[in-house]
């Protein structure tokens, strides 16, 4: 009776763990590093009368976390990977890899100085194409 | 959904992060990222149907050009922008960080000696003086003049810079000139980029231009502009001349 409970037991806890393997899997997926969305909308801002151009900044910006084996994550650099090894011989001492982006775009705004004179400003690397572990 | 203005992805229920931003957060997040783009307030109010003018449409074109070199995937062919650069102006274009046009105004330089020309001035006070001039020009517009008889009559566009000498008169310093046939049709561009450096360096000195128009034939022989359709004051809103200047961004970013 007791090696039968001990193995319910066990099938219980092996369905549980199993079960919060498959949560934690969903998790880790959800939470590593990966593009996420971030867009700014300037008409909503009442910014239109004065930016001619574009209507809004679809910035993007890298979130999640850089877990070991790191090839499940995008564009993970090789140095990467050792910084992941010296951060499990020590983890309280030395951080994971970073989270951040690969390549970044350039974005070009048009607006009004004033009533009469007009600029185009470009900021270099504002859009986030893709991201990686660093 | 959100009237904020800004949507994130973040796996959060959007209005949820509406409810949690209050007024106060919404303005200082708007004014971050004015901040962010270098505008740390808005300009003043802008009039109506701005975007018929020559150089909102000037610059619109060149940003609609930016885009499609930006988006590979979009060929050239699928452009839309009829706006014509010259080999010179698209490697100013490459160069430069900050693009800006100013319109005329004729109303601020006074007495100058001349006959038959016509006098621009541009507001360059809002250029920064950290940031290296790449270029600049003047932008007329010339259409069809009074005197098409000879279409194929060359004539000369001169502008002049309007110096003071030591004296206190007024001179006219040579800047640049082209030559257009009578029958021409179309934006002409001359060289400021002197002008501009100057002007933005010491903003007193700024006293305008003076454009004068001759024939090739008769140096000494000025005609009013207008006389071979070039467009000076009192245009149309797509006609106006204008200046652009292009500008490249100094490196010395401000601590935030």
């Amino acid at each position: 009776v007791t090696r039968e409970t001990r193995t319910k037991k066990d099938t219980f806890n092996s369905v549980m763990t199993g079960y919060s393997k498959v949560k934690n899997e969903r998790q880790d997926l959800r939470r590593s590093c990966r593009i996420e969305t971030l867009y700014i909308n300037f008409k909503d801002l009442s910014w239109t009368d004065w930016i001619i151009a574009p209507d809004g900044y679809p910035a993007f910006y890298c979130a999640g976390e850089c877990n070991f084996p790191l090839n499940a994550h995008m564009n993970a650099t090789n140095h990467a990977i050792v910084q992941t090894l010296v951060h499990l011989m020590n983890p309280l001492r030395f951080p994971k890899p970073c989270c951040a982006p690969t390549r970044l775009n350039p974005i070009s705004v048009l607006y009004y100085l004033d009533d009469h004179n007009v600029i185009l400003k470009k900021y270099k690397k504002m859009v986030v194409k893709s991201c990686g572990c660093h | 959904c959100s009237r904020s203005g800004i949507y994130i992805d973040n796996g959060f229920d959007q209005t949820a992060i509406e409810r949690t931003m209050t007024r106060d957060e919404k303005r200082e997040m708007e004014l971050e990222i004015l901040s962010l783009l270098g505008l740390p307030k808005r300009p003043r109010t802008i009039s109506k149907n701005p975007l018929k003018r020559s150089a909102p449409r000037f610059l619109l074109d060149i940003y609609k050009t930016l885009m499609d070199a930006d988006n590979e995937d979009d060929q050239r062919a699928k452009r839309s922008v009829d706006v014509y650069l010259s080999g010179e102006e698209q490697n100013q274009i490459d160069e430069s960080d900050i693009i800006m046009t100013f319109e005329s105004a004729n109303d601020h330089v006074p007495n100058v000696r001349h006959e038959r020309g016509k006098r621009l001035w541009f507001n360059a006070s809002d250029v920064p003086v950290a940031e290296d001039v790449v270029g600049a020009e003047l932008r007329i517009y010339k259409g069809n003049g009074k005197d098409m008889k000879n279409v194929d009559a060359v004539y000369t566009i001169t502008v002049y810079q309007l110096i003071k000498t030591d004296e206190g008169d007024k001179e006219l310093e040579y800047i640049s000139a082209t030559n257009v046939t009578a029958g021409f049709t179309g934006w002409i561009s001359l060289n400021l980029t002197r002008c501009l450096a100057t002007w933005v360096a010491f903003p007193n000195l700024n006293k305008g231009l003076y454009l004068s128009v001759h024939p090739v034939s008769r140096p000494g022989h000025e005609v009013r502009p207008e006389d071979i359709g070039v467009v000076t004051v009192k245009a149309e809103d797509e006609q106006q001349p204008f200046m652009v200047a292009f500008l490249r961004a100094a490196n010395n970013i401000k601590p935030r």
